[in-house]
């Protein structure tokens, strides 16, 4: 099973155009793996990103140099996972 | 039973489909599970018939979790079923929608992708069918569409999360749908769930030309929304999926839209700006709750504009 410790979603507030277009570069580096959960199109929407552990210092870095403004939307992907598949497991002993 | 189904939870597929089996049984007059194929791993498709009698009336089409990752969807395609099952001789509006029209449910159109994402990768999005050349596996079910078919907005790389698939319809997921709506023959509406970012869009997405039926369709739409917003005072946008995602080629209700069927729209479900596509469970019943609101709102629309 894929487990996805330490990865974050970043949630990006794009301002301008030339943000978006470095937002799409971004997504067009296939080195750092990044799952667009909201893609870089429009000012009007967020764009959210979920970054692999090993790919979040680069990111964080690329956003910041860039003067693009993101908060951090779900801090470890597998915590809320975790959390997810126990409620599961609690929920069906509880149907059974 | 059905009856003692806990929806404020998440279910894997065979729960479901339990389920299902429970509801049919339940209301055995008005429900049907029809199985309109079988996945690419070969597990059935069943979609969900509500029908009060009548011959091939005019219908409306329901589906869910094309985009295996996006749970709620699914979460909502189940409490979505059981109400239309107990509302049916309750509630006015909605028996007189069903002595008229039936409705089609399809709760989980993505099998495979569902089950992968319960049990490898929660990330899950696409099918799982393999190609040659390649070590990747799956193709985007909603970029899989003849609407516009490999154009802008979906990927011709076999890795990418937005693969649009060697051909129109290679997905038998896809193609089962196609064969049954395309043979029914009589769908006045397509609806498409998916999750998250809280819209109701219509087409077109593979081009940012507005359809003739636009500013209806746009009527419509912001008719459902204000009643989906009456319950929690969630916000949706309203608009063509180019105006207002991104442009996106291959999609279902481009391909519904251009069959004839003209009340084709798609929602994204809530999103509560901190969960994504991990919204808790405890959120699937107040998102299925509104959304049945802008779902009947749509219903009723269509059954009160015969076309």
């Amino acid at each position: 099973r894929q487990l996805f410790v330490g990865d974050q979603v970043l949630r990006v507030a794009v301002e301008t155009e030339e943000q978006l277009r470095l937002l799409a570069s971004l997504e067009e580096d296939e080195i750092l793996q990044l799952d667009f959960w909201l893609h870089p199109v429009s000012s009007d929407l967020p764009v959210d990103i979920r970054v692999p552990f090993a790919s979040l210092q680069t990111v964080k870095v690329f956003l910041e140099s860039n003067d693009i403004p993101y908060t951090v939307m779900i801090k470890d992907v597998q915590d809320l996972l975790d959390e997810e598949e126990a409620e599961m497991e609690a929920d069906s002993v509880r149907e059974r | 039973g059905s009856k003692s189904f806990n929806f404020a939870a998440y279910h894997t597929l065979e729960t479901i489909y339990q389920w299902m089996d429970s509801l049919v049984a339940d209301h055995p007059s008005l429900v049907t599970k029809l199985q309109i194929g079988s996945s690419y791993e070969n597990r059935p498709m069943y979609v969900l018939k509500f029908s009060t009698g009548g011959d091939n009336r005019p219908a409306i089409w329901i589906d869910a979790g094309i985009h295996a990752r996006e749970w709620v969807s699914q979460a909502t395609g189940v409490w979505t079923a059981n109400k239309i099952a107990t509302d049916y001789g309750r509630d006015t509006s909605l028996t007189s929608l069903l002595n008229k029209m039936d409705v089609f449910l399809m709760i989980v159109t993505n099998p495979d992708g569902y089950v992968f994402t319960h049990t490898s990768n929660r990330m899950w999005r696409k099918t799982r069918s393999r190609l040659p050349g390649t070590t990747c596996r799956g193709v985007d079910p909603n970029r899989n569409w003849d609407a516009g078919f490999g154009g802008p907005g979906a990927s011709r790389n076999p890795c990418s999360d937005s693969y649009h698939g060697p051909s129109p319809h290679s997905e038998v997921e896809v193609d089962n749908v196609v064969n049954f709506v395309q043979s029914h023959g009589n769908f006045k509406s397509f609806i498409s769930i998916h999750a998250y970012s809280q819209l109701l869009m219509y087409p077109y997405g593979y081009s940012c030309n507005d359809v003739p039926d636009a500013p209806e369709l746009d009527s419509v739409g912001r008719s459902a929304v204000k009643a989906l917003s009456t319950l929690f005072g969630t916000s949706y946008k309203v608009g063509s999926i180019c105006k207002i995602i991104y442009q996106a080629s291959g999609g279902s209700i481009d391909w519904s839209y251009n069959l004839g069927i003209k009340y084709s729209f798609a929602f994204e479900l809530r999103d509560t700006g901190r969960y994504g596509f991990l919204l808790p469970a405890n959120q699937i019943v107040p998102t299925a709750s509104e959304t049945w609101l802008a779902l009947k709102n749509i219903m009723e629309y269509v059954r009160d504009h015969p076309y």
